[in-house]
């Protein structure tokens, strides 16, 4: 199954497919870094180099923005040569996730799932999945590319799932929209639940013992969002933020005290002793606080340990630039599992298909053994894959060899 | 398997018209 990876970022989506049994012919991005770490870790592939063009407008303006029609008819012979089976990809989310800059559906970048969809639309392989944040499915934007998949006889499993039930200690919700020609909706539900993992990870799991028992995320919003967790627990959305905020002193908060206390553990608190206990109020420096550092936010997010975050030759991602591919990925445990959801469809759907009375002439199967000097295995196959194959032109009721081998092509 | 089904249905093929 040849799989085309489009907004491919660092590469989460086609390592997790690729691990499934995929094979990944394609992958596009508009930002070098990201694409120079995904070439890094998928050697056998080479992403595709932006266009020129592109490439100029994204470094002028640091932002790509004018997704027009002129992208799309670029892209889509381009994509289309590869004849995928499946076009995967999470197109930017920042217009419609909730952390950070909102600009919805008149964010220009919203225009991008919009070109996602016009991309496989046109592209029309077998299947696609699309990942992006839930609050996408409330949005104007969504309400098109909805519209646009089901026009072009897409079956669509539309479904939100958590990360942490996929491998991933992270408590982060993404929707997952899968399409599948001409099935009806909600045809990969059944097998998103079976890929499903039984353990539930936390942070201690992926990070060890040694990590110590307090995980510090700095809180989005002011407000009472704590920024402590326990180790046993699993960890905030990693985004391309998480690592900061240590430089200025953190005000403790209700929340907060009550994980300290939980885990009894002493924060060294401005101006007191080491005995004082902390209250919420209390001004602490962050500078030593439990953060993590980029490699382990990266197995966080599911990344495995020898992923290359610098890849050699050309120049070395900046730390901002890793953080905002690690923010942006899909993590590859999630991949992985809906690759294998979308393997064990593949599968059932061949169980389905039904017993076609062997309608072809003994004489077929002597002519096989006697004039092609076929073994019992190989004309077993032949009668096997001839009853699939007829089983799928039979509606048309066609009687000649002829016919039948036109309709099958 | 997309090829070994289309190869069944060229024999049968071939057979009618051998």
């Amino acid at each position: 199954m040849k799989v085309v990876d489009l907004f491919c970022g660092c590469g989460g989506f086609s390592h997790g497919m690729r691990k499934a049994g995929y094979n990944i012919v394609g992958a596009f991005d508009f930002k070098p870094e990201a694409l120079a770490v995904h070439a890094a870790n998928n050697p056998a592939l080479g992403p595709s180099p932006m266009p020129k063009w592109m490439a100029h407008r994204y470094r002028k303006k640091r932002e790509f923005v004018h997704a027009d029609l002129g992208n799309l008819l670029q892209w889509v012979p381009e994509i289309s040569q590869l004849k995928p089976d499946v076009i995967v990809g999470g197109p930017p989310c920042q217009p419609f996730s909730p952390f950070g800059r909102r600009g919805g559906d008149n964010d220009e970048k919203s225009l991008l799932s919009l070109a996602f969809t016009i991309i496989t639309t046109s592209v029309h392989p077998r299947f696609f999945i699309m990942e992006n944040v839930p609050e996408l499915q409330k949005t104007e934007t969504f309400r098109k590319v909805t519209e646009l998949f089901r026009n072009s006889g897409y079956g669509l499993t539309q479904r939100v799932v958590t990360t942490s039930d996929y491998g991933s200690p992270q408590n982060r919700n993404r929707l997952i929209l899968a399409g599948c020609v001409g099935e009806t909706d909600g045809w990969l539900n059944e097998y998103l639940d079976q890929t499903r993992h039984e353990h539930k990870p936390v942070i201690r799991d992926v990070l060890g013992e040694g990590f110590g028992p307090l995980f510090f995320r700095r809180g989005h919003y002011a407000g009472q969002r704590r920024s402590f967790f326990r180790t046993d627990e699993r960890c905030p959305t990693i985004t391309s933020t998480t690592g900061r905020g240590t430089r200025s002193p953190y005000v403790l908060r209700p929340a907060d005290i009550r994980v300290l206390r939980s885990v009894g553990e002493g924060i060294t608190v401005l101006g007191k002793g080491p005995d004082y206990v902390p209250q919420a109020g209390d001004t602490i420096p962050a500078r030593n606080l439990p953060v993590g550092g980029q490699e382990e936010l990266a197995l966080l997010a599911s990344f495995p340990a020898n992923w290359k975050w610098a890849p050699e030759g050309g120049r070395a991602p900046t730390k901002a630039d890793v953080m905002q591919m690690i923010g942006n990925a899909v993590p590859p445990t999630l991949s992985e599992a809906v690759g294998e959801s979308l393997r064990l469809y593949r599968i059932g759907k061949m169980e389905e298909t039904p017993d076609v009375p062997d309608s072809i002439h003994p004489l077929f199967y002597e002519w096989l053994r006697d004039d092609k000097a076929f073994d019992e295995t190989r004309i077993e196959s032949v009668r096997r894959h001839g009853a699939r194959a007829r089983a799928l032109v039979a509606p048309r009721a066609l009687s000649m060899p002829e016919q039948e081998l036109k309709a099958f092509d | 398997d997309q090829a070994a089904m289309r190869e069944a249905m060229y024999l049968a093929y071939e057979w009618s018209q051998a």
